[in-house]
């Protein structure tokens, strides 16, 4: 099983 | 006032049809050169950039910055509801709660408008840096939804790997395992059909093939796709609209335990 990463982890908020 | 007008509105009805699954509502930004909308999935896994740029309208007025919350289902609703070979007229007003979509038939001997009620909508916007990608895959766009789509059957993961042999995706379930291999091959009569692979360094990583299926249903926006890879950023799998430009779905990967 893999864990699914979240996209807003790869991101920064403008 | 904003008026956009779009001699091919198809083509709006096919990007709402790619979108519309994967976000519910999302804020429409539109400026002077073009309209662009940015969204994630509501699990936050994947997001959705849009950018529709003002060249490709007959028409184009948007005399200032303005962003609009749409449900999707209820534009993709009223879009449905335009002939494909309609006209499609976007217009607005400056603190109206409402967008207006009209579509005229191509002979004029038609004409319709609905009016869509807008929504307030607290989105995160996020700030997509220009990247080096490990890898760039281009291939014919209705090849890779067939892939996607014949790995589903299957497993629920995928694992694209490009090194300089080509690109693999391959998946495992229950009842077996798949591998597909394709190799570059730019010797096709049609430009669009070739796959070609750019690779600075192979790259190896796993994606949720239900999020993948989903893209796919931009096929009908590009004839062909482009897949960008890098160990430490999520997957971009864009569809080009030509000459105005791209829907783009950002993937973050599955993470070994």
């Amino acid at each position: 099983e893999n864990d699914q990463a979240a996209i807003d982890g790869y991101y920064e908020a403008n | 006032m904003l008026e956009l007008r779009l001699v091919q509105g198809s083509l709006l009805k096919k990007v709402l049809e790619s979108i519309k699954d994967l976000v519910n509502d999302a804020n429409f930004d539109f400026s002077s050169s073009g309209f662009s909308l940015q969204s994630m999935d509501s699990s936050h896994v994947a997001l959705v950039a849009l950018l529709l740029k003002s060249e490709g309208f007959e028409h184009y007025r948007c005399d200032r910055n303005t962003s609009m919350g749409m449900n999707l289902g209820n534009m993709s609703k009223m879009l449905k509801c335009a002939g494909n070979d309609d006209i499609i007229t976007i217009k607005g007003d400056d603190g109206s709660d409402t967008v207006t979509f009209m579509f005229e038939s191509p002979t004029q001997d038609k004409i319709a408008d609905f009016e869509m009620k807008l929504m307030d909508i607290d989105s995160e916007h996020l700030g997509i840096p220009e990247a080096e990608y490990h890898a760039i895959v281009k291939m014919p766009s209705a090849e890779f939804a067939r892939i996607c789509k014949d790995l589903a059957s299957i497993g629920d993961t995928v694992v694209i790997s490009v090194t300089k042999e080509g690109v693999k995706f391959s998946t495992r379930g229950d009842i077996g395992t798949a591998n597909i291999v394709l190799r570059q091959n730019t010797t096709v009569d049609k430009p669009e059909d070739a796959t070609v692979i750019e690779m600075n360094e192979p790259v190896s990583m796993t994606f949720a093939l239900r999020y993948m299926n989903s893209f796919t249903k931009a096929t009908p926006l590009s004839n062909t796709v482009t897949i960008s890879m890098s160990p430490d950023l999520p997957v971009v799998v864009e569809y080009k609209i030509a000459e105005m430009g791209y829907v783009r779905f950002y993937l973050a990967p599955k993470m070994e335990e």
